[in-house]
This record gives structure tokens, sequence and C-alpha cells, in this order.
């Protein structure tokens, strides 16, 4: 089954799986213990060594399992976890598990550029007010009419030391948006790389005690990215491009890393998302079988009662028009033949010395006549007229 | 009454030369 088009072949929406994006993609941690070897920490030994790597290892099981900062024991305690998801997803939570107590504060964020701006998706401390400068989210979620990056209460100690991080986009949307009917949500799911602050760890600190150093390591491991490959609507998966890059399989005649645009010859109509309702897939133009490529214009489309925009270029086979559908100057339309023939317009092939001109009417072929002359190409004299020998007046009335 | 075609060869093209299709 095609999950891109209905049984009977027309289009419909189609969107790829959920995926963990963030499965094998290399992590940059701003701090990683390395060297000296110290507290069972040794990058240059693979039993010993905790590297960001371990955070979003596919498959199989490794000893250890735990990325570890390294010791922090003085300000700034900000580690910086970056997560390039190599293309853009539409995110549907993250979460990460600490293998320590989990830090007090941890903002998260999102590029949507491939890591040149960054914006915050939401942050989770005890000091909402003084870590982050924001009012606790309150329990029904964002007050506004979009979504909006709240501050949760910080990750829970679990019994087992550890803790969890968790956010769920839907947690900080109000309810009842929809994604097929809001740009607003659709911009706020969109992501290319996801950014983890820990921001604060969660031994107790004030500004008294703000060089002690107590040393502390931010320790984590399982960075999951919910989401699904962005492909707007138009393909049902992602594969690897030629070169390595994570590109969406397109199908309703779009093309583009996410189906952003339609294919060269398919513009009758504006590009669009699709929706459960239309799948708004790109339609080819209609130019017979005469022409490669077409391109849009929004005036027509707009006159044809927004159905068709399409003008066809370099129409050939001697047609011409919007959809190759005439015949160009000099040439008519052979009845016999389909308007997709590549034989379709035949040359006028008006007589150069009985004919007026060397256009003839485009449906019936008919050149236009001197005086007396007749035929469909204009090379007899009409009865009751005889050749001359002048080639202005080929043809006189018989004495 | 089907009339003959056109005969070029009796065409005189003396003071039309500028006319004369290019054979």
């Amino acid at each position: 089954a095609d999950p891109c088009h209905e049984e009977g072949g027309a289009p419909r929406v189609c969107v790829p799986g959920l995926v963990n994006a963030a499965l094998g993609r290399e992590v940059l941690a701003s701090s990683t213990c390395r060297q000296p070897p110290a507290q069972a920490c040794d990058s240059s030994d693979p039993r010993r060594a905790h590297p960001a790597t371990l955070l979003t290892l596919a498959g199989g099981t490794t000893s250890p399992v735990c990325w570890r900062s390294d010791w922090l024991t003085r300000a700034p305690l900000n580690v910086t976890l970056t997560v390039p998801l190599g293309k853009t997803f539409e995110l549907v939570f993250v979460s990460l598990r600490f293998c320590s107590a989990p830090p007090s504060s941890v903002a998260l964020l999102k590029s949507q550029d491939h890591g040149r701006s960054w914006v915050p998706l939401g942050f989770f401390s005890s000091r909402c007010g003084l870590d982050y400068g924001r009012p606790p989210a309150p329990a029904s979620g964002p007050a506004g009419p979009g979504p909006e990056a709240l501050c949760f209460p910080e990750p829970q100690p679990q019994p087992n030391g550890g803790g969890l991080l968790a956010f769920s986009v839907q947690d900080s949307s109000p309810p009842g948006l929809d994604l097929d009917s809001s740009p607003v949500l659709q911009d706020w799911v969109t992501a290319t790389d996801i950014r983890i602050v820990l921001t604060r760890p969660a031994v107790p600190r004030d500004a008294g005690d703000a060089e002690a150093a107590v040393p502390y390591a931010y320790s984590a491991t399982e960075l999951q990215v919910g989401g699904r490959c962005k492909c707007n609507g138009h393909a049902a998966r992602c594969l690897l491009d030629p070169q390595g890059h994570l590109v969406c399989d397109c199908r309703h005649g779009t093309e583009g890393p996410d189906c952003g645009r339609c294919k060269p010859f398919y513009c009758d109509r504006p590009w669009q998302r699709a929706t459960a309702r239309e799948a708004h897939a790109c339609l080819a133009c209609s130019c017979n079988g005469h022409a490669r490529r077409c391109r849009f214009n929004m005036e027509l489309y707009r006159l044809s009662g927004r159905r068709s925009g399409g003008v066809c270029l370099n129409c050939r086979h001697n047609t011409a028009g919007r959809h190759c559908h005439y015949c160009r100057e000099g040439f008519y339309r052979d009845p016999g033949r389909a308007p997709s023939d590549r034989r379709a317009c035949r040359a006028c092939d008006c007589h150069p010395v009985g004919a007026a001109g060397k256009t003839c009417n485009q449906t019936t072929g008919q050149c236009p006549c001197k005086d007396g002359v007749t035929g469909l190409t204009c090379n007899r004299c009409a009865p009751g007229f005889q050749q001359s020998r002048s080639p202005v007046a080929p043809c006189v009335k018989t004495p | 009454e089907v009339m003959p075609t056109l005969d070029m060869a009796l065409f005189d093209w003396t003071d039309y030369e500028d006319l004369k299709p290019e054979a």
C-alpha cells in the first residue's frame, strides 16, 4: 500500500513515523571528563571513558553507559549538550535520563537553522524567576493563543539516585491547537538542532558558598528527541541521499530536503503543506507533451479561480500557447491527429506566388489567396481564371 | 473543374526579381 496515495491513485497526506531523531547522532558536550584520569574517568581507556556518544548510542549496551562532565568546582556551572539532527524534524518530545542527582535548572533550546540561532523551548527549575526570569508554568498550560517556552518544575530525583528530564511539545501548546491548521504550531515544533543547557547542579549553592570547592559532575544517558522527519505531509519516509544527508522521499510532485517546493514541471499551482483534508499535491503543467519546462503565474492562477497557473515554456513541435495547445504561426492543426501528437501541427506550405502571405488559418490550414487564386495552399487558379505571367497577379480572368 | 497547379516556369520575374522565391 502506498501511504501517500489512495487506492484509486488520489494523493493523500503522508508523514514519516515517530523516531528518536537523536539516535546515533553526534552530541557536542561543552564538558566531558577526560584527563587527568581521576575518579574512574579516563578518556583514553574505553572501560573508564564517559564520552558524549554514550548519550545517543545506537544499539548495543556499553559499560560505562553514562556521559559525564568534568568536575565543576566554581561558576559558571553551565554545561551544554548540543545535538544536530541533520535535517528538520517536527518535535514531539525530548527526554534525558540523569545518572546522578538531576540538575536543579535546565534550559531546553532549539535551532531551525542548523545552529546559527537558538530559541528556548522550555525551562526546568525550582527557581524559575531567579534562574530564567520567568514565572512558573501555569497548571493549565500557556495562557496565550500560541505555544510558548514555559518554566516547568525541575527534574525530580528518583530512588535510584538519577532523574528524568521530560519535555513534551504538548505541554507548551494551548489545548485545541492543531498542527494541520496552525502555522505557529508548525513553526514551534520545527527544529534542526536541540540544545540542553544544564545550568545549575543539584548541590545547593548560594552566594556564600559559590566559591566553595564542592565538586560536582553532570552525568546522563539516553538523550531522546522524539519527532518526525519533517516532510510537510508529502513523504512517508526519510532516506539517506548519496552524500549521506537525511532527506525526505518526496511524493506529490514535490522535492527538496523537506518536500518544501514543487518539482520544476509541477508548478500549475503554488506549493502547499498537505493536510488531512487536502493533500495539496503539486500538479504538473498541462503542456500536451510539447514542453519540458513551465513557470507559475499568480495572475493567471487567480483568474482561473485558483485552479491553474502554469505556463508552458519553450513549446516544441511547432506548438505555441500557455498549454502548447495551438500551433505557432505558419502552422495549422492537423484534424486527424491528437493535440499531443508530435505532428499535430502541419506547416501551412502557402504557395510562394499564389498566396498573399505565409500564415494560414490555424484550424483549417487555408492560406490567404490572391485574387483569382484558390486551393488550401493557393496553388491553383479559380474557375474562370487562368495563369498569367505576372507573379503579382498570378491568375487573371479568362477572356 | 480542377484547375492545374500554378506553373512557376511561366512567371516572368523581370520586374519582380526581389519577390522571386528561392529555388
